[in-house]
């Protein structure tokens, strides 16, 4: 375990360093010790690895939310759009989220809506072949939401159970993108109103104190109910999603622990925690 | 901003008359506070803000009419110092071709920069041949292709069932035949601690001794990037960085925590997603960036 075995400054330096080391960012940093060093006087604390314990029970209490599991609809359609920057790991975890709902005897159909990255469209073919599901796909280049219109129309017509729409990455700073993202969202809300179902953001676990400024700017442009946090396999540890679960109220859905189709994991707050603290 | 803080706490220290030492570190808190919220790693931040320290008290700025500007300054230069290289530009062989490997984490832009880099050297009067030896994410040798058609440059691949180390091979007999002087390999995205992977990429290095290994590291990255930069150093070797997506508004402090750590300079940074997108590194930019 740690090496200090009294709650002494020392110990106070270190823990500060675990945190800031693990992207949890100096603001929620400070307020953790705070907290931390009020339970030690309150609760007569005296073992490191007793405080680690209320540590970790305090930071489950913000990072469990209640809808923590997807959002389905039990007798239709259930529409998972997929966003974030570039390079996060959208289109695998599509791919892995697809494969999970066969499993269970879905019927998957998938968009594919980034119309403009290189091989965007033949990366989500690979998939969709392996997976033997059915993709809506445009040529390259073309409008995605007109690919949208389609999958959505194709979707209620042919009764899936699930549609899940790839979009091309895109940095939440460039306005005339987010408002794409928004015309996205129009065009499945005008046929399917309920949808959608689910908005997920997709952060990359190795992204700093800009994954915050990230998720504020899609929350704010198109409405996010969840998070898949993605590369959780490396060294990076994600601590950024704290403050991004606790200011934005939006739970963290599956984490990416892998490039496999099966590297998915719904989201344990006491395993991510462990995970952190390690 | 750094600066208004840096205002109110000589502000509240002037009304007080002399400076003490805790006077001066409340000053580098600030400064501290700022770079770790640009992420720059925390050990790298302790580093430099002692060299900050010592620079300022040098300078004997404390009692200066404007010492929070001075400081600033002085933050600055040493940032710029710290990063800039005099030496921008890729390693060439002696005798052609040179060969440039990029590597880094996933989605980090290394195909991309690829295209990029290819577009760059074309416009320098080069005829760079592209390599695919990513035989593991869905597509990955197309999306090269595809690149490749936008600007007209060849692309050398045999599929996904063959061994990267192979791949680059026969890339370099391709080359001779067809009087390509720069040859650049696209790797596939890995992490530092699969030793499987990191070994491919050592028996790649090997095979093609490349003149140029760059990191393309993404530039939103937090923490991490000292643990994986150095991973990287030390178990393939770098010669320099391409710094991705800055087009974006991170504040981008892994460029000093990646070249603290590695030493090895900064040489392109990616603006954005067209192949044209790509610019050479600006070291004082790249200051009044992390600075906010
Ligand atoms: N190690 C690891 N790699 C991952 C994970 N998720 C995705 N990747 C890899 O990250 C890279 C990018 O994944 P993509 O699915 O193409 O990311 P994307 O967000 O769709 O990228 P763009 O569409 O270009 O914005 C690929 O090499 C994936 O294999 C993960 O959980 N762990
Ligand atoms: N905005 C912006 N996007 C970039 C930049 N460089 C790369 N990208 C995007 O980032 C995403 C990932 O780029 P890739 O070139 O596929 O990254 P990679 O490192 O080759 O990914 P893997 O091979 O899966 O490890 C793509 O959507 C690119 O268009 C940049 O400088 N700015
Ligand atoms: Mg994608
Ligand atoms: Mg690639």
């Amino acid at each position: 375990f740690r090496l200090r075995d009294v709650i002494d400054d020392d110990f106070w330096d270190e823990l500060e360093e675990i945190l800031l080391t693990a992207d949890v960012g100096m603001d929620t940093t400070e307020y953790i010790i705070e907290e931390m060093k009020e339970a030690v006087d309150e609760h007569y604390i005296e073992q490191p690895s007793h405080l680690y314990e209320v540590m970790k029970d305090k930071l489950s209490e913000i990072m469990e939310k209640e809808n923590s599991d997807m959002i389905m609809n039990e007798d239709g359609l259930t529409i998972i759009l997929v966003v974030g920057v570039n390079g996060t790991g959208k289109t695998t975890s599509i791919a892995k989220m697809a494969n999970r709902y066969m499993q269970e005897g879905k019927k998957v159909i998938i968009a594919a809506a980034d119309t403009f990255r290189a091989a965007a469209i033949e990366q989500l073919e690979v998939w969709t072949r392996k997976l033997d599901i059915e993709i809506i796909k445009h040529k390259e280049g073309s409008d995605p939401s007109a690919v949208v219109y389609d999958a959505v129309v194709a979707s209620l017509a042919r009764r899936a159970d699930v549609l899940i729409i790839d979009t091309a990455g895109r940095l939440h700073s460039k306005v005339n993108l987010m408002n794409e993202l928004q015309k996205i969202r129009k065009v499945i809300k005008r046929n399917c109103p309920e949808g959608p179902h689910e908005t997920l953001l997709v952060l990359d676990a190795t992204n700093g104190q800009n994954a915050l400024v990230q998720a504020k700017t899609f929350q704010k442009a198109i409405d996010i109910t969840g998070i898949v946090l993605t590369k959780l396999d490396g060294t990076a540890r994600g601590g950024i999603i704290i403050a991004i679960v606790h200011d934005l109220n939006v739970p963290v859905k599956f984490i990416g622990v892998g490039e496999g189709v099966y590297d998915l994991r719904p989201f344990d707050a006491r395993n991510f925690l462990d995970a952190l603290f390690a | 901003s750094l600066q208004e803080r840096l205002q109110g706490i000589f502000q509240k220290l002037k009304r007080r008359g002399k400076l003490s030492e805790e006077d001066v570190n409340l000053a580098l808190r600030e400064i501290r506070i700022a770079l770790i919220a640009a992420d720059v790693n925390i050990k790298v931040v302790k580093q430099f803000t002692k060299k900050v320290k010592e620079a300022a008290i040098g300078e004997e700025i404390w009692h200066s009419l404007t010492p929070a500007q001075q400081v600033i300054k002085i933050v600055k230069d040493e940032l710029v110092d710290l990063m800039g290289s005099v030496n921008q530009k890729v390693n060439m062989a002696e005798t052609p071709p040179t060969i440039v490997m990029m590597v880094g984490l996933h989605g980090s832009g290394k195909t991309t920069s690829t295209g990029k880099l290819a577009m760059h050297f074309r416009t320098q009067g080069h005829h760079p041949l592209m390599v695919a030896t990513d035989i593991y994410r869905p597509a990955a040798i197309k999306q090269l292709e595809v690149l490749g058609k936008q600007i007209d440059i060849p692309v050398f691949q045999l599929g996904d069932k063959t061994a990267p180390v192979n791949i680059c091979r026969g890339a370099l007999k391709y080359a001779q035949d067809n009087l390509n002087d720069i040859i650049l390999i696209d790797t596939a995205g890995r992490l530092h601690i699969d030793e499987e992977l990191m070994d491919e990429l050592k028996e790649m290095k090997a095979e093609i001794r490349p003149s140029e290994v760059l990191l393309v590291v993404d530039s939103m990255i937090g923490q991490d990037a000292v643990t994986m930069a150095k991973s990287f150093n030390e178990s393939i070797g770098i010669d320099g960085i391409v710094l991705t997506k800055l087009d974006g508004d991170a504040r981008g402090g892994a460029a000093l925590s990646v070249r603290a750590v590695t030493g090895k300079p900064i040489k392109f940074v990616g603006v954005g997603e067209k192949l044209s997108a790509l610019e050479l590194f600006h070291p004082d930019r790249m200051a009044s960036r992390i600075l906010g």
